[in-house]
């Protein structure tokens, strides 16, 4: 389903280049449930971002349901980033001037849903994350686990086959981010989807079935989750 | 030094009142070293940032050194801010156009150092926490772990008093994140600076020597690190 072959990201900064992917490679299969780890600076958000469709690799080939992505169009891009994924950021990226519950709603723009019944979706939505009573705030009137929670509803509206998760508990207490894993864990074993996360706690990686290491912006190890 | 008495904070939304903190109560005596768990909307940064002299509460006392804050002009909470304390905020709060070392000069405006000093102790600030080769990219050019160390050390650079660290870790991996931690203890041990740390991690917490627990806008427990 997601095939990356020596996926390399480099930046032009000045007359220096920055390496932040240096051939990564890596096969996800549909219905997986994977966590990345790794040190802070070694390109696991670079990477979730080319999987994402976000940003494109310097070099390297990435197949998407067997198309290289390269090859698509913007519009058949955008569709599969519309239709397909759900992307939790890590610096959450919520549009400051719309609700919490406005925010969630947004993605519904992509999907078959008449807009009647978006604020229904939107509101159980933030049920499942625990912020009912947040629906009208604003991102600045939240805390910092509040916006990651709004974030989390977002991606998670538009029922997407593929969630990028990056660093999703890193604002949460462990009960909150427990909470969260188990919505994930739901999706990929009730729906199959296919979950991706970066995380940099053992404990939330063990919610997964596979963690990949990442350093220096390759792929130095791969390992199956024992408890699972 | 810091003496907090029946601190309530409460936001209006439309005819609806928020009540972030409902009572707060707490003694921190210089040279503390302490952490806040709790769980996520409890309150947490809202406390931080009355302590930091950064938010008013709606009422109850604050008393820093002896003196009553709410009693206090605007320059001399200024002068409280930029000269005694240093701030470490859960979403950084960086300056997007200007450099990271330059991020982390800042500060130095309102010491005594002369400015030709201000790149040289910038510099040993950025690589004390691991980031020299990253000095003149700006925060959208910097990963997400990154940006919090940038946030750190400009915390760090005016040899504050006290450190309000609100989530320090939340974006690094464990080896990152204990760096940080070693930082924050050398300063507490060697310098006698006060730490009061938020955090959701309780390897972290374990850093500190005293854990208050907060829920729903209160204090609900106060316990000794026993490790320590
Ligand atoms: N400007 C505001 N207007 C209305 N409510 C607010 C505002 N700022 C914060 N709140 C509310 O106050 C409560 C406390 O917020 P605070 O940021 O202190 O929580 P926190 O303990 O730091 O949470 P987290 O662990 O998620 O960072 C939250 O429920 C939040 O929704
Ligand atoms: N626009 C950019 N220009 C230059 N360098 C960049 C840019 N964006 C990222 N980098 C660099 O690429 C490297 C990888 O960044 P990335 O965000 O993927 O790291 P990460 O593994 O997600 O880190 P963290 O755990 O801190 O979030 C970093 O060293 C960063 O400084
Ligand atoms: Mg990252
Ligand atoms: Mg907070």
């Amino acid at each position: 389903m997601i095939v990356l072959k020596d996926i390399k990201k480099s930046y032009q900064m000045g007359d220096q280049s920055i390496e932040a992917l240096r051939g990564a490679s890596l096969v996800i299969k549909e219905g997986e449930f994977m966590s990345i780890m790794g040190p802070s600076g070694s390109g696991k958000s670079t990477l979730m971002n080319i999987i994402g469709c976000l940003d494109r690799p310097t070099s390297g080939s990435y197949k998407f349901d067997n198309k290289e992505v390269s090859q698509l169009s913007d519009d058949e891009l955008a569709t599969i980033r519309n239709e397909k994924i759900g992307f939790i950021f890590q610096s959450f990226n919520l549009l400051p001037r719309f609700t919490a519950i406005k925010n969630v709603e947004l993605p519904l723009i992509y999907s078959k849903l008449p807009s009647v019944e978006w604020h229904k979706r939107a509101l159980e939505a933030m049920k499942a994350v625990g912020l009912e009573n947040r629906l009208n705030h604003k991102p600045s009137e939240l805390s910092g686990g509040q916006q990651q929670r709004v974030a989390i509803a977002r991606a998670l509206i538009n029922n997407p086959s593929i969630i990028l998760a990056d660093e999703p508990t890193g604002n949460l207490d462990s009960k909150s981010g427990e909470q969260i894993m188990r919505i994930l864990q739901g999706f990929n074993e009730d729906k199959g989807v296919t979950i991706i996360l970066v995380t940099h706690e053992p404990n939330i990686a063990q919610f997964s079935k596979r963690i990949i290491h990442v350093k220096d912006g390759a792929v130095i190890k791969d390992e199956k989750v024992l408890n699972n």
